[in-house]
């Protein structure tokens, strides 16, 4: 379902300095894995996540998603793939600041067409409550605790049913028992409904999870292992 | 140092709706402890550190730092104490998203007064170097990666030779050779120089580099222990 091939990603910080983000990258991802990107801090590990969510393009390289060519897309082409097929957590959360958790959860419904307000509202409910959250849909990002706004980016990322879950540190703010939640509920999408995930995380316990690891370096990836435990 | 008496903290999210953050705590602390602050998501342990930071009023009880209450200080007291006392770690970093990681961590200095420009742009380029980032001063937030902006948050909340650190998960974003480089460093102000430092964890093992746990539940505080292994 991914395919990525001398995937590589410069940043021009000034005329003389660049960052070489991701380096001469292969992975391929097939559908319903469930694999954990891991790493040092700086690694280009959200760098990664950002290409395949069609964020970011790549420098060299091609990157292709259900057959979609990451190259030969407009932005708008991009936005509508993002919406229909994949569901992103962000490392950090991206909420809209204004906006209650419930109407931050409604968005991607809205964008996609098709649904009704009432539809979208249940949908989303349903999506909060699945996260522990119904009781703060109408508090504000300000109003939630940062593990809260984590949950709640969770649950907009879900909203729209996606067939991928790129999830950038998704229990980096959660205690322990909020964060088996949350792995338990991806493992059951996972084993459940065969929606292909991969989760960015620091932790081994987390990565544990998962059935595949992949592990950044300087932008490289310089392993790429099945879990067998599970 | 700090003593607290009776906090309670209550949020009016509309006219019937309150959430009560903190209920009726207690906390003594002393000069150089270190203290580690754990409990659910949405236990109150982000709002307790925010009372603690000047940043936010008890609703009841009382709240004093070295001899000055909470409830007896203007706004602009309050700033300037927590400029000259406190060095404050955000979960969600607090950056300022157009400035530079060198001028962000400069900022407090410029606030105390009383530095020239090179003096501070000195002192910053320590600090960052202090936590492995003097290749990326020039880079602005969103040209960092997340545990990188973390680092920049912690470096900035050091700058000014604070009294008390209080970091709110300063090493959810790090792996974990980063996050004990960090924690080392906290370790060594605590021993070396006797700063007081709090810091809210969700994870045991950063837990163990501190002496003593203070466990929030529902906005209460539900166990207040030292760490014997140490
Ligand atoms: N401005 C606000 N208005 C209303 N409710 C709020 C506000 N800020 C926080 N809360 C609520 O107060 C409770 C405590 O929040 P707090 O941020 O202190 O939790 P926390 O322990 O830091 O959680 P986490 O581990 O998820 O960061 C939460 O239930 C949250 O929804
Ligand atoms: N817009 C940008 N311009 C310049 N450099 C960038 C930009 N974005 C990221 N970088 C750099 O690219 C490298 C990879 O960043 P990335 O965010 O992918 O790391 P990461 O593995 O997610 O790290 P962390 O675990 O800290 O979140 C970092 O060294 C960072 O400084
Ligand atoms: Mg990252
Ligand atoms: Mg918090």
């Amino acid at each position: 379902i991914i395919e990525i091939k001398n995937l590589s990603k410069v940043y021009d910080v000034t005329e003389e300095i660049k960052v070489h983000a991701l380096r001469d990258v292969d992975v391929d991802v097939y559908k319903s894995e469930f694999i954990s990107i891991m790493g040092p801090s700086g690694s280009g590990k959200s760098t990664f996540m950002n290409v395949l969510g069609f964020l970011d393009t790549p420098t060299i390289g091609t990157y292709i998603l259900d057959g979609f060519a990451s190259r030969d897309l407009s932005d708008d082409q991009k936005a509508e793939i993002r919406n229909l097929k994949i569901g992103f957590v962000f490392q950090g959360f991206n909420l809209l600041a204004r906006t209650t958790a419930l109407e931050n959860v409604e968005i991607p419904l809205f964008y996609r067409g098709g649904y009704n307000m009432k539809h979208a509202q249940q949908k989303a409910m349903e999506m909060l409550d699945l996260v522990g959250l119904a009781d703060r849909a109408h508090h504000t990002p300000a109003e939630l605790s940062g593990g809260q706004q984590q949950r709640v980016a969770i649950a907009r990322a879900l909203v729209n049913d996606p067939a991928i879950i790129l999830a950038d540190e998704p229990t980096g703010n959660l205690d322990t028992k909020t964060t088996n939640d949350i792995l338990n509920l991806f493992s059951d999408l996972n084993n459940n409904i065969g929606i292909t995930i991969l989760i960015v995380t620091h932790e081994p316990d987390v990565a544990d999870f998962t059935k595949r690891k992949i592990i950044f370096r300087d932008g490289r990836v310089v392993e790429d292992s099945s879990i067998k435990k599970r």
